[in-house]
């Protein structure tokens, strides 16, 4: 065992595009890490896959359930990082098994 | 990654999981690690979703990820999520995602979904099972009650459930079914391949680290499945975080891991 984690509260009474701002903005650089680690792979496997990703999700994501839409772009206003980065982020359990 | 459900010896079960992340490609030979894995560590956090200034589930989760991989709704279920690498991707799920079918749901979303929407266990079962899914991976669920000793997987395809393995349905006390459900990466029906056969070591610590009621009955402690769980090959270099999940309690109990380069 390394450690163990912090525990966090998210509010659902906040609207969804407020609900992580203050996480993603106390953990922007963890999450900078994790986010850059997984484009340098997606490269890796073809580089042609991160700037297709970036182009299309973040229209695409417009079609996701809405309340999560605005979580992803409230964790992208917390963080600086784009959105299109965090709906990668998000889908990444599908795109990777691609 | 490795997800059990087990009876506790009190009437009820504890539901664990070993969460193993690595992409291919993805392993780092300079510092013999997945870089996957090492990059997913720091950012491990368990999160209170609280309404009306009430935690109405925790998840053991990733800064970023809005998502759910394990959580547990206190006193009603717990859910975990393994990856099914038995089958050939959903690949049409995608393209039909892609050329405008946006009914059907992507993981994260569909597991937050049983959170919010979801007060208990039958409920949550019914939404797992009869979801469409964008799958490009099928998934294995393994789902806990917090009112009975159910334990199950539930086997899923992008439109069906191809199979389901419930606590009590097998009578040999050393096999996944019986007083308890394991669950690595492959189906339940078939062999795992020899080269990540995690489900026979597990099974075999299962068998040796259960205790015997005068009834007859196996069961486990919590500290016990922690140590099923630290065994290799169910620990292994790819495992980020360990959770120990308390349903009654609502609370998720989770350590970060590391497994050195054997």
């Amino acid at each position: 065992v390394l450690s163990k984690p912090n525990t966090a509260k998210i509010n659902l009474d906040l609207p969804p595009i407020e609900r992580w701002i203050e996480l993603s903005r106390s953990y922007s650089n963890q999450l900078k890490a994790t986010i850059n680690n997984v484009i340098e792979l997606a490269d890796k496997i073809d580089s042609r896959i991160v700037p297709f990703v970036q182009e299309k999700l973040p229209k695409l994501a417009e079609t996701l359930p809405q309340d999560y839409v605005d979580e992803m772009k409230s964790i992208s206003s917390g963080s600086g990082l784009d959105f299109g980065d965090i709906v990668l982020f998000n889908v990444f359990y599908e795109a990777f098994s691609a | 990654c490795t997800s059990i459900v087990a009876k506790d010896g009190k009437g009820g079960v504890i539901h664990a999981r070993n969460m193993d992340f690595g992409l291919f490609l993805g392993f780092d030979f300079k510092n013999m690690t997945w870089s996957l894995t090492e990059a997913l560590r720091p950012s491990l956090i368990n999160i209170d979703f609280v309404r009306d200034g009430q935690t109405q589930f925790t998840s053991a989760s990733f800064i970023g990820y809005v998502g759910i991989f394990t959580a547990v709704r206190q006193k009603k279920f717990s859910l975990t999520i393994n990856e099914r690498f038995d089958v050939d991707g959903g690949w049409v799920g995608i393209i039909e995602w892609l050329l405008g079918k946006h009914s059907a749901h992507w993981l994260g979303f569909l597991t937050r979904d049983v959170f919010e929407k979801c007060d208990n266990f039958k409920c949550a079962q019914d939404y797992l099972m009869q979801a469409e899914m964008t799958l490009v991976s099928p998934v294995y669920f393994v789902l806990a009650s917090g009112e009975d000793p159910i334990g199950q997987i539930i086997v899923r395809d992008r439109e069906d459930v191809s199979e389901v393995v419930t606590i009590g349905q097998e009578e040999d006390k050393s096999k996944s079914g019986s007083w308890f459900v394991l669950q690595t990466n492959y189906d339940p029906s078939n062999e795992p391949p020899f080269f990540d056969d995690r489900r026979h070591p597990g099974l075999k610590c299962m068998s040796e680290l259960s205790s015997n009621a005068a009834s007859g009955d196996n069961f486990i402690s919590k500290e016990g499945l922690f140590d099923v769980l630290s065994t290799k090959p169910n620990l292994n270099m790819l495992t980020v975080y360990t959770s120990l999940i308390d349903i009654k309690a609502g609370i998720i109990e989770t350590f970060v891991r590391e497994c050195p380069f054997p």
